[in-house]
């Protein structure tokens, strides 16, 4: 299963729709300070089933949602979307019959947050089997937050074991 | 699960065993299952040793060592298990110029090994060079976050424009 | 304890407010005490606004931003109690090379105000170009570390090697 | 009182006599990972008499104590001294006669760390007092370690507050 595109609205300082092509081999993210990178991991990360919202830097998980800024008014919802090669037919099987998996997660105000594959209403488990048969998921090791790298060597033993887990 | 696991661990150790010495040009380092016989229930420990040194507690080392470290053991993982999506968040922040073209070297021999995409962010010149293509995030509007697509040329300017 | 401790608030919140903006080409930024009306039991809060942003928890708050803060923070101490030494140790990692520059700007002048004798340590070519003199530290001896005083172009050639 | 050399030998890499001048204005320190940079502030934090292993990355104290090479055997003890400009007359009485104070940590294996300013033997609380009348210490938040700039930000406020007493 390769990942294609990561489409988001409304989530954090991505107030206006985006869209970034995810490609083979490596691809630079570069910019500023404070311009909107570690969302950008942080979007891929939510759509993907995250339910803390303290690894998404946020005090609830409505802190995703785009706050506005001086000039613009903030928004009552937030939108990511990861679309997915499935060619290779390996998805699960209810929705392994199309070309394309698509995978949406969308937050409003008040009302929590709901997802979507291929447009069929899922629950967080079944996004969350989807990565994990997929060998990646909200917390795959895969996923390095910023300042994190040291934090596998000054985690406890028994919370490394999880690398392990992964790679089963 | 047992038989699983004890599979992984075998595997993990032994790609982590050569990416250390790959990173490091040299020195030794090793996995170690710890605190209990059940390797459902034991801890994973990390040996680790730079070149010329002694093998000493992991806290010891300096932050670049740790930061290679770390890599060397997410990586392991990796050649274990590919994931399809890799995003490292500035892990090359704490590395000098000489292991941050050694890192680079390694994502190179990723890409060869396995199909994983990798998303690097990154501040550093050096790394940004050698990036297949670069993704630019400008703040044009203060506080409203646009994605471009820049050139090498380009991305030198973005870099120095705050 | 009581007035010496507001006094001291009042002081390093003038000053912090003021290096915020300069740190941040603008914006707006102070202090709070929070959690009790006693100055002795409260808690420290930071109220932290980048130019053209809303005013948000630290948390949401960059990687290079919240270094920005913490220095704005740490010098507003120093101008309050002028210590006779500071080191600050690669806390320019995670800046962007405009940030580099402002960071660098506001080393100078906190030279020009205080006594301070200031060590910083870095891996980064413009602050090391910024720098009245460097050491540098090697290990020719694989696991002995050894101190020499190097002249500029030397030390890219010292950073250049492992 | 103003800061003018740093002397160590036998502390962590640096097993050889060092001698650091600390001069007015910015002194850059540069050189390739795990060269010895850190260990530099934590031997300026160890002899201002820091008392937490933790906080020198160690296990115990002795973990200060070079523990040896490949090639070089490990040493038994560590000694660091910090030479201070006392022309402005400004340190505590008992030490206010003379031009210069030096003061002196050292480690031995097996029998602990003993401090020494100009040549007195004194106690670890009166090396304490004395750099902190002078506004520093192990614990000033001028002395910022490697990867802690963020925890400014990440500390409680209760945490906080220690940095105005230091400002008070
Ligand atoms: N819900 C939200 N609405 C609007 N803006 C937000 C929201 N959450 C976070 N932000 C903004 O996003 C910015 C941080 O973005 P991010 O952490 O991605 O920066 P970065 O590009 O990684 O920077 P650095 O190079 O410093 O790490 C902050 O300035 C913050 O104000
Ligand atoms: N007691 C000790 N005896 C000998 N060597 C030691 C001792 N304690 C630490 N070291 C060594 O010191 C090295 C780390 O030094 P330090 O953290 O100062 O590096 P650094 O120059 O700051 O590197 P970086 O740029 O990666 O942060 C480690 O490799 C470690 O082996
Ligand atoms: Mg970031
Ligand atoms: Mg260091």
């Amino acid at each position: 299963m390769r990942f294609q595109r990561l489409r988001l609205a409304g989530f954090k300082s991505f107030v206006d729709a985006t869209e970034l092509r995810i490609e083979d081999g490596l691809t630079g993210v570069v910019g500023p300070n404070g311009c909107g990178k570690s969302n950008l991991l942080e979007a891929i990360r939510w759509v993907m089933g995250e339910s803390s919202p303290k690894s998404l830097r946020g005090g609830g998980m409505e802190d995703v949602i785009f706050a506005g800024t001086q000039s613009r008014p903030s928004r009552d919802f937030s939108d990511v979307t990861l679309l997915l090669d499935n060619e290779g037919r390996r998805a699960p099987a209810q929705f392994n019959d199309s070309d394309q998996i698509e995978v949406t997660r969308r937050i409003e105000r008040g009302l929590g947050s709901a997802y979507r594959i291929n447009g069929k209403d899922v629950r967080q488990k079944d996004v969350q089997l989807l990565f994990a048969d997929a060998a990646t998921g909200a917390h795959s090791p895969a996923l390095v937050s910023q300042g994190r790298i040291g934090a596998i060597i000054a985690a406890k033993p028994q919370e490394r074991r999880a690398m392990l887990e992964e790679a089963a | 699960g047992r038989v699983r696991l004890l599979a992984a661990f075998e595997a993990v150790n032994t790609h982590f065993r050569e990416l250390f010495t790959t990173l490091f040009n040299g020195g030794a380092a090793h996995l170690e299952l710890i605190e209990s016989d059940d390797p459902l229930e034991a801890g994973l420990e990390i040996m680790a040793q730079p070149p010329g040194k002694k093998l000493q507690s992991l806290t010891l080392l300096s932050g670049g060592e740790q930061a290679l470290t770390a890599v060397a053991l997410i990586f392991g993982v990796f050649l274990t298990n590919p994931a399809p999506i890799c995003v490292l968040d500035e892990v090359d922040a704490p590395l000098d110029d000489a292991n941050v073209e050694r890192f680079c070297d390694l994502l190179d021999r990723m890409t060869e090994l396995t199909d994983t995409r990798f998303l690097i962010v990154t501040h550093n010149a050096v790394t940004m060079s050698r990036m297949h293509r670069l993704f630019g995030v400008t703040m044009a509007e203060q506080g409203v976050s646009q994605l471009v697509s820049v050139d090498l040329e380009r991305a030198s300017l973005l870099l120095a424009a705050a």
